[in-house]
């Protein structure tokens, strides 16, 4: 079965489509089958990896609909051998509000990603910890939180660490049992000595919940993104393409010790 | 009656909120009467300004639920004198899924905010198209996108510009028939060289609707945040103070026209 992380955190502009995005095209290059999930109706995660929006109709909101199309139906290959997109559009957004009402809508998702022949999923979330979120979180066995060097990545933090709590409890896993929760520090900017100084302050507490591995602020990922390459390809000598590269192997080191 | 500009952008951490105060801040220090109203259940703005979340218990959820508290009773002062804010909590997010089944959901706040003594109320949205910032939408007379540089953030702008125009269409302010729509270019590196080039050229069709006035990134900014301060009042010497100064002047000049 597919070893499923979402990469969440409600506060806007952390870096959550930029890691998806980047560590998924990391995994694939390493010879792994990676699914991409894009859950935010802006459909960014298409967009980042070049999927022509026009190339697609069905997406992840036929899915989330009663509708109940199968994944299978949905799925696009990418520019990256062994990287795969569930794309996603604007309509999204007003099958989410249709969610509201209905039973169990937390785990719609969960029952969509059962047995895909992949060897991960990334669910790229929208910056809300709304019914899409919960879902994500419901089916997932991993949370990564890219939070940026700010006072306001970091207030949403507490809030984040509850909904994970709650729908832990409610969660189908047997690996989301043991919690897997880890702080991605992005956007860092070495020169910015007092804010630096602040936030590493303020994450001690979640110390051995953050990634040894910070992405530092590289414009040649933001580059990438207007060529709608990943950085590896965009820039293969860049800090973006070395620090996701790192990722990469991070996450493994810790995937193959559960 | 109050002059209503609502700041807003569904692509995630552009700067709305980081715009809201200290734009408002701005026009308080010429000695204008301003409220901002936090939209977002996440709270930043209260956060941004040191209004701490322990001394509120109402807020903007009551207003916008069925409770239909008025927002005399939920306003609070800040530390800057001639500036007001009604704040958010957690809760709004709730507030927001229960106002999906209701008729006539997208004029509460319009009517929320009639007769308020105030010249002017700034609303900061939370980074979607949703029912909340449907009625910003609905309630004002100026909107304000601020744009990082970006492709994602040049994404967004043509679903922006249709919801602009559907609520136009509905809207009840003569103000807004002239839809007043302005772009703000929000960290700004001019060493960006390429970046700058591919964005400047997007919003080229966009030019007339974009300010002139460009926020350069600057750390002040971020830092203020981190005091909790407008960054007038953390660094006055700052290129950010400078920039949302001139900011504060070409808004003046815009407004006085009308
Ligand atoms: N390490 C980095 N260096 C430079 N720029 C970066 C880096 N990571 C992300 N960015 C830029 O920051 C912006 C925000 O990133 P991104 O869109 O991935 O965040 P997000 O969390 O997915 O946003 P949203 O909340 O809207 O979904 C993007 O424009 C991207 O180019
Ligand atoms: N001009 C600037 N220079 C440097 N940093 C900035 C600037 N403007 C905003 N920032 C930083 O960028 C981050 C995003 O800004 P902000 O939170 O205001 O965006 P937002 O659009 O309100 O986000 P959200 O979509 O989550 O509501 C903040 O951490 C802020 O410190
Ligand atoms: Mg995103
Ligand atoms: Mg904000």
């Amino acid at each position: 079965a597919p070893f499923i992380v979402s990469i969440i955190n409600q506060k806007g502009g952390t870096g959550k489509t930029t890691t998806t995005i980047n560590l998924s095209a990391a995994l694939a290059y390493l010879g792994y089958r990676v699914l991409m999930v894009d859950l935010d109706p802006q459909g960014h995660t298409g967009i980042g990896i070049g999927v022509d929006p026009d190339s697609f109709i069905e997406s992840m909101a036929e899915v989330m609909s009663i509708h109940r199309k199968s994944m299978s139906d949905i799925i696009l290959p990418t520019y990256v051998s062994g990287l795969w997109l569930a794309p996603a559009r604007i309509h999204l957004a007003h099958v989410a509000e249709q969610l509201y009402s209905r039973v169990f809508r937390e785990a719609i998702l969960h029952q969509a990603l059962q047995s895909l022949p992949y060897d991960f999923i990334f669910i790229d979330c929208p910056p809300s910890l709304g019914v899409l979120t919960i879902n994500a979180l419901y089916a997932s066995g991993f949370i990564i939180t890219p939070c940026q060097m700010s006072r306001y990545s970091l207030e949403g933090l507490a809030d984040l660490l509850l909904s994970v709590e709650m729908v832990k409890s409610l969660a189908p896993q047997e690996l989301f049992k043991r919690n897997i929760f880890r702080i991605l520090l992005t956007m860092f900017d070495k020169r910015n000595k007092v804010t630096n100084e602040y936030v590493l302050e303020e994450i001690r507490p979640y110390r051995d919940l953050t990634f040894k591995t910070i992405i530092l602020r590289n414009e040649a990922i933001n580059q990438a993104q207007i060529e709608q390459r990943a950085v590896f390809d965009f820039d293969p000598a860049s800090t973006g393409a070395a620090d996701y590269q790192q990722l990469a192997v991070e996450f493994l080191q810790l995937y193959h010790r559960l």
